[in-house]
């Protein structure tokens, strides 16, 4: 289970990533 | 910034806290006025992302034998979905009106929510495994005292046969685990402590052994064999203790560590 929770743990961080990419993006135009 | 206790925890949440941090600044400076894209599908990946988290987190909390995980997992689940909610609200008002503020800071409330909700889970998860260290020293220190009770060579054999895979087991896990701290000062008590029980570990057998050498030629000089294994066995249980203690602490505790 640890492994899969830490797997699960980078999936959301590399979604919230994209979620603040795209937030970003539209800040910095 | 949060400081992260670990370097799985560092390594999965570091690079998201600083873009997070740098979303906080743009919206502080106001530098975030422009219309906001729709964010539905980053918002649902995120959602989605969260599910799959609290699933795996909840299967593991049912599983396992750990009764405080089983306490402390349940409010770190509520903290990602409530974030994740705020995330999905903030993302339908702003389509409604791409230019509103509150709707700004709830998105930045629930990325900031998503990531200590997912620390919080994972540290969670974290202490579980400490406390399964944590265990295996307390068996070892359970252990040292049988020492005292060792009166004859026999018994002294078992007794290292026993103390050798424990101490190794112990030395090994902990050695392990300073490895992974993002604290230094912990992970070099940790190491400290468990090179001198390495290097003293020969010395108690040698200071028992001196015992029951003594006991069986009539007991002259017992006292001071007694007294100088006794005093190995304190300093061994105080280097146990101390592994123990620093296993348990977190980045928090940066000035328990003196």
């Amino acid at each position: 289970n640890a492994g899969e929770m830490v797997k699960q743990a980078k999936l959301l961080a590399m979604a919230t990533s994209q979620l603040v990419n795209a937030i970003k993006g539209e800040a910095e135009d | 910034m949060p400081v992260f206790h670990t370097k799985t925890i560092e390594a999965i949440l570091d690079p998201v806290a600083q873009q997070v941090s740098q979303l906080v600044i743009l919206h502080e400076e106001a530098q975030d006025g422009n219309a906001m894209p729709d964010l539905s599908n980053p918002v649902m990946a995120v959602s989605a992302a969260v599910q799959n988290l609290v699933k795996v987190g909840k299967d593991t909390a049912n599983s396992t034998d750990d009764k405080i995980l089983k306490q402390e997992m349940p409010p770190a689940f509520t903290g990602v979905e409530e974030s994740s909610n705020k995330l999905a609200e903030a993302a339908m008002e702003l389509k409604r009106d791409p230019y509103s503020s509150p709707a700004r800071k709830k998105l930045i409330d629930g990325a900031r929510g998503i990531l200590s909700g997912t620390s919080d889970l994972l540290l969670c998860f974290d202490q579980s495994e400490v406390r399964k260290i944590v265990r295996v020293a307390k068996g070892v220190l359970e252990y040292l005292a049988v020492s005292e009770v060792v009166e004859c060579l026999e018994d002294l054999v078992t007794f290292v046969k026993n103390l050798s895979p424990g101490m190794a087991n112990m030395a090994n896990k902990v050695t392990s685990r300073s490895k992974e701290l993002t604290h230094t000062a912990h992970a070099n008590g940790l190491i400290n402590h468990t090179e001198n029980l390495k290097r003293t570990t020969p010395v108690l057998v040698s200071s028992m052994k001196i015992f029951v050498t003594v006991l069986k030629k009539g007991g002259a000089g017992r006292d001071e064999a007694q007294q100088n294994r006794n005093y190995i066995i304190g300093c061994m249980s105080h280097d146990v203790n101390e592994i123990i203690r620093i296993l348990q602490l977190t980045s928090a505790d940066d000035d328990e560590l003196s």
